[in-house]
């Protein structure tokens, strides 16, 4: 055998600061003598390149390592394959959080969706708000600092890997409210109940604590999107509240507590778009009718998915799926092949309705997940979920790809990472920790 | 490779790789990119000494984290 003694790497354009949504991550792969060669357009598709060349070398009895005479023409089939990991309902820690990254990069995942707030816990220490987090987060050692942050942002920056943070409203706001006054007051009996609602869209006070919160975010987080949740509102506390019942009445909403989120998110998303940001939100912003900007990503969460892709991308929506990907929900055996099968284009809809669709994201809730678990539960299930996002069309055979998983698998416990067996019994010639 | 690319063809033919003999080189339109020196380092590790790598990245500053890994193959047992 020949030694390999370069890998040649040619990039066409100038390096870019950070990856979008339309970042170029093609690339060719050619090693057929002594010197290989990577060419990419841009840095992003050199990176991806580079991820696949260290999956072509592998252990040989003689050689030591051995790489195969090969040809590659890559390119993803979506321009966004996300991750959501939810570090709310359970703390996740930065060296953790980094170990996802890495693994997202194994498979060319290329968004971290970062959930770092909800009802449970604020653990994101805020610049302009630090009482948020001081009362808001599990405590203070549970907490997310700038300097966290900004390390979390370059550490997924060098892996071509976008940060998309977001900070969910009206509803799944509980852990804001333990200091800052925006939340709805709930009544019973025509009192008070010291329980707490969404937001209070009722007040002014409410939108000017949002222009400075987002203000602050789309400052610290590079990203040009923004993701705004705006799911799972529950109207019960609005409509005890005799403040923002007066207010319906004003405002001519009747008793349509859907105008009032209405109302909401559009005050929310001419705030963000103020900021220069373009804003991701869940699918409810869309069946709420409130108006978005032209680039804003609509996520599809709910089934049957086919129709609901086909609803939101007739109304002109980049969008997202995340419904059939929502990986924490963990049951015994092969389940990876159910993610496997999933396909984001599959609904009725034209080829421009189609091609609206940028990609998906495989989800991890919180509820039972944190530095103990998440690793092992999250790979390689999400893997499967990278491969149906990146690889063309027509690669849909479980069967065929079993053993490439599994090879997968054991390259992530090489590497260090503990991901899970998913297809029964069956050894690594390199286990984790051995 | 996970995942499946767009397009592969591969022969049976084999090269050796070896870290004392091995190297990125880059055009110059790349060479002022801190993201592809620091990729080429990355992956360097990645492929040469995968087992010590994530403690490599995760803890760059930490001097136990040097890579001293004797490979199982000399340049000299692959140059015979």
């Amino acid at each position: 055998a020949t030694l390999l003694k370069r890998l040649n790497v040619h990039i066409q354009d100038p390096c870019e600061q950070y990856p979008t949504l339309e970042s170029d991550e093609s690339y060719t792969l050619t090693i057929n003598s002594d010197n290989g060669m990577l060419e990419s357009v841009s840095i992003w598709g050199a990176i991806r390149g580079l991820e696949t060349f260290s999956h072509l070398v592998y252990p040989d009895e003689n050689l030591g390592l051995a790489i195969n005479q090969t040809v590659i023409n890559d390119f993803p089939r979506f321009q966004h394959r996300g991750l959501l990991l939810d570090t709310s309902r359970h703390f996740i820690s930065i060296k953790t959080l980094k170990m996802n990254l890495e693994a997202m990069a194994n498979s060319k995942m290329n968004v971290f969706h970062f959930h770092i707030v909800d009802d449970q816990s604020f653990p994101y220490e805020s610049r302009t708000f630090p009482d948020l987090s001081g009362a808001g987060a599990y405590n203070q050692e549970h907490v997310y600092s700038q300097d966290d942050i900004a390390d979390l942002i370059e550490f997924a920056r060098q892996r071509g890997i976008r940060v998309i943070v977001e900070f969910d409203s009206p509803g799944h706001t509980q852990s804001w409210g333990r200091v800052i006054d925006v939340l709805t007051h709930c009544y019973d009996g025509g009192k008070p109940n010291n329980e707490y609602g969404p937001m209070d869209p009722s007040r002014n006070s409410t939108f000017d604590f949002l222009k400075k919160m987002f203000s602050e975010v789309a400052n610290v987080f590079p990203d040009h999107y923004v993701h705004l949740g705006g799911d799972e509102v529950n109207f019960d506390c609005w409509r005890s509240n005799p403040n923002v019942t007066a207010f319906m009445r004003q405002m001519g909403f009747g008793n349509d507590y859907s105008l009032l989120e209405q109302y909401y998110m559009q005050n929310l998303v001419n705030i963000v778009a103020s900021t220069g940001k373009g804003y991701a939100v869940w699918q409810e912003i869309i069946d709420n009718n409130v108006t978005v900007k032209a680039d804003t990503v609509v996520e599809v969460w709910k089934d049957p998915y086919p129709d609901e892709l086909a609803r939101v991308t007739k109304l002109g929506y980049r969008t997202l799926l995340s419904t059939c990907w929502y990986l924490n929900y963990i049951s015994y055996g092969r389940d990876w092949v159910n993610y496997y099968k999933c396909d984001p284009q599959n609904f009725p809809g034209t080829d421009a309705q189609k091609k609206l669709v940028v990609g998906g994201e495989a989800c991890m809730w919180g509820e039972f997940i944190d530095a103990t678990n998440v690793i092992s539960t999250t790979w390689p299930r999400a893997a499967a979920v990278a491969e149906r996002l990146w690889s063309a069309a027509n690669v849909t055979d479980p069967n065929a790809a079993t053993s490439r998983l599994e090879e997968h698998r054991c390259r992530y416990l090489r590497r260090g990472i503990p991901a899970a067996p998913v297809n029964g019994p069956s050894y690594c010639e390199f286990e984790y920790n051995r | 490779p996970w995942p499946q690319p767009q397009s592969i063809r591969t022969t049976l033919q084999q090269f050796a790789l070896h870290p004392a003999a091995f190297h990125f080189l880059v055009n110059s339109t790349s060479q002022t990119c801190d993201l592809l020196t620091s990729a080429f380092d990355r992956y360097y590790k990645l492929i040469f000494y995968p087992y010590s790598y994530l403690n490599y990245i995760l803890h760059p500053e930490s001097p136990n984290n040097q890579v001293n890994y004797k490979p199982k193959k000399s340049l000299d047992d692959l140059r015979d």
